[in-house]
């Protein structure tokens, strides 16, 4: 473990809690991407499978059982407790197009072909993409709640943190998972127009509104 | 490789 890798989960950890109160404290999910939601659950449930079989830390551990609790709870209070609020008008981005090209992606290309490691694989690659939906979502309507935009900066900065712990293992370590930091790449990347959009208005208190 | 020790990261 290392600073940046903690400093990251604790990001990816802050983003899961700010959107979870903000959707338990105003009852509602306007705005939000049930989609990406239900994207992130499967995203977590095909890496964690190994929760039982493979113990790393408790640290781990704990982790990834708190992610798989929030995330599910956050897709039940979307599509049931506050299903009234959800803007489905809105959430259109079509999922298939996603998971399908991921789910033969990861078939040709993983670190060994077992049940498990194909699972992880599709789970990283599906991760790389599963904020598109969201911000699909936030194009559409061409704007964001702050709240949602800080989830989304610090969704954004967990991955771009662990590139930074990815380089940092090469040099220490002489690990590196070229899986794991292609689609980390991808991920980030995907974020960089909303990180120039938070950067400069958010943060001077501004509403965050997509050019039109 | 990344896999043989099991995946050590979140």
């Amino acid at each position: 473990m290392n600073v940046f890798r903690l400093v990251g989960d604790l990001s990816h950890l802050l983003a899961i809690i700010i959107l979870l109160l903000k959707i338990w404290k105003t009852r509602s999910c306007a705005g939000v991407s049930g989609k990406s939601q239900i994207l992130f659950s499967l995203v977590f449930i095909t890496r964690y499978l190994d929760l039982f079989t493979n113990f790393i830390s408790v640290y781990n551990s704990v982790m990834k059982i708190i992610y798989l609790v929030t995330s599910l709870g956050t897709v039940y209070l979307m599509y049931f407790k506050f299903k009234a609020t959800y803007d489905s008008n809105h959430d259109t981005f079509r999922i298939e197009f996603l998971v399908v090209p991921v789910g033969g992606l990861s078939f040709l290309v993983n670190h060994d072909f077992t049940p498990l490691e194909i699972l992880w694989t599709f789970s990283i690659y599906l991760e790389s993409v599963a904020i598109l939906p969201q911000l699909f979502m936030i194009s559409k309507t061409g704007e964001a709640e702050t709240i949602t935009s800080h989830y989304l900066f610090a969704l954004g900065s967990y991955r771009a943190l662990y590139i930074v712990n990815w380089v940092y293992r090469y040099y220490t370590e002489g690990f590196f998972d070229l899986i794991a930091i292609v689609a980390g790449c991808v991920q980030t990347i995907l974020y960089c127009d909303f990180f120039y959009l938070y950067i400069t208005k958010v943060l001077k208190g501004k509403q965050l509104k997509l050019p039109a | 490789a990344a896999y043989d020790a099991g995946h050590d990261e979140l």
